[in-house]
């Protein structure tokens, strides 16, 4: 069974024993607590075979032939580590998804360190993996993406500022480009999301945000690319596995922007580490 | 010699092509990867003359791309070695660092001598899997550096106990 919680001076991070799942995030200092809840999902892409459309999901295009994911694991396998500097809880869904919860001693950011691939095709279904968090915050159909890692901008479900939208993608029509961070908040709550990558993402449901991890199509969108986007390797024949973080900050809406500035810019422009054998002289 | 030209013209091509989007065909993908990685390597050489001057010290330097997978062919196999922090921000950070290791316990002190807390903890079953026979750390050591701005620092990590012998990597 997973540990409760873990916690240090400034985060403590909840676990649902029987799941394995987080289940919610407190910032001692501010003295506020959401429920969270994470899981890993993937959107069956699209084929193309459709009566509303021909398009295929691929490349250029996200394209679910469903709004409704598929759950990868309902639970977790856990196994925990707890010592001074570190405490992590590995949680493992499936052969081809897991992650670390971790937090650093003297960290304000909860880090998870995820890890996607290979995706299995061999139910001849194309595969986009998200990662969910769904949390108590009242987004009223709002949320926020940074489109160009300075300008963070406010995004409404089906609705675009400056055009009368008729929606056709209930998913993909609400994705949006994370360069650096996304957020979701109400009066009381902001919860950032900082990614180490550019990603896509989305608030589909109030409360909740997604983001797209890793991706692997069986067939070509038909923008020019002319081959599906089923990338492999020597090291990986049977599909590319993906590693990336995500770090996550809970704060006050009128001072998150405190926390998450210097956070990105630590993740963007990282310390670099060289080495030297025997004494340095 | 080296030169961050080589890189800059890699990272042109990429973002004039969308290089990163995966809208290219397998073959051109393959070789923005080997453009950017032979660029990497020249910014490599660039990046150790930069520190060996700042330094004073012209002992070789060496670089681990594969530190998120948990292998580093040095501090896999070390028992003493330094690990040089660089700091591009203007201002000090303080940030983890995890390094593969085999031995059990190992003692960490700054750049004026002071220990250093750090723990060793076992390389996940993901990582296993995720490394593919590359690399053989079965532990990694996590401490906290704190770097300077715009500058450098150093730590040493010396080994203190070792449970079994580290296997024969070649650097």
């Amino acid at each position: 069974r997973p540990p409760t919680a873990i916690q240090n001076k400034f985060l403590r991070v909840t676990f649902d024993p029987d799941t394995g799942l987080l289940s919610s995030l407190s910032n001692l200092e501010t003295k506020q607590t959401i429920k969270l809840t994470q899981n890993f999902f993937w959107y069956n892409a699209s084929d193309g075979n459709n009566s509303r459309s021909n398009q295929p999901s691929g490349a250029y295009i996200f394209r679910p032939n469903s709004s409704t994911p598929f759950t990868i694991s309902k639970t977790a396998k856990t196994e925990t580590i707890q010592t001074s500097v570190v405490q992590e809880v590995r949680q493992w869904f499936a052969p081809w998804v897991s992650q670390v919860v971790r937090l650093y001693a003297d960290s304000r950011a909860l880090e998870l360190e995820w890890t996607v691939g290979p995706l299995p095709i061999d139910d001849d279904l194309g595969k986009e993996v998200i990662t969910r968090l769904d949390t108590s915050i009242k987004t009223s159909q709002y949320f926020y993406t940074d489109s160009n890692g300075r300008e963070v901008l406010q995004r409404r479900t089906d609705y675009r500022p400056t055009w009368h939208l008729k929606q056709s993608e209930p998913v993909a029509g609400n994705y949006y480009p994370i360069n650096s961070r996304a957020f979701i908040k109400d009066d009381e709550d902001q919860l950032t999301v900082v990614t180490d990558r550019s990603q896509g993402g989305g608030s589909i449901y109030n409360g909740s945000l997604e983001i797209m991890l890793h991706r692997r199509l069986l067939y070509d969108d038909v923008r020019g690319v002319g081959e599906p986007l089923n990338e492999s390797s020597d090291i990986y024949p049977d599909g590319l596995v993906v590693r990336g973080r995500l770090l996550l900050s809970l704060d006050r809406p009128p001072s998150a922007a405190d926390a998450h500035r210097p956070l990105a810019q630590e993740v963007v422009l990282q310390p670099l580490l060289t080495f030297t054998d025997g004494d340095l002289h | 010699e080296g030169d961050s030209q080589t890189m800059k013209k890699a990272m042109a091509v990429a973002q004039h092509h969308d290089a990163v989007s995966g809208t290219e065909k397998q073959h051109v993908a393959n070789d923005y990867a080997k453009r950017l990685a032979n660029g990497w390597q020249h910014c490599q050489v660039l990046v150790s003359n930069s520190l060996a001057a700042l330094s004073g010290s012209s002992a070789e330097r060496i670089y681990c791309d594969n530190l998120n997978i948990s292998v580093c062919p040095l501090t896999e196999s070390s028992k003493k070695f330094s690990v040089n922090v660089y700091n591009p921000l203007a201002r000090p950070v303080t940030w983890p660092v995890r390094l593969p290791v085999n031995g059990t316990a190992y003692a960490v002190s700054d750049a004026s001598g002071k220990s250093v807390d750090c723990q060793v903890v076992p390389v996940s079953t993901a990582t296993w899997a995720l490394r593919r026979n590359r690399g053989s750390a079965v532990r990694e050591l996590v401490f906290q550096v704190q770097a300077p701005p715009l500058g450098f620092t150093h730590y040493t990590v010396s080994l203190l106990q070792d449970e079994h012998p580290p296997p024969r990597v070649e650097h």
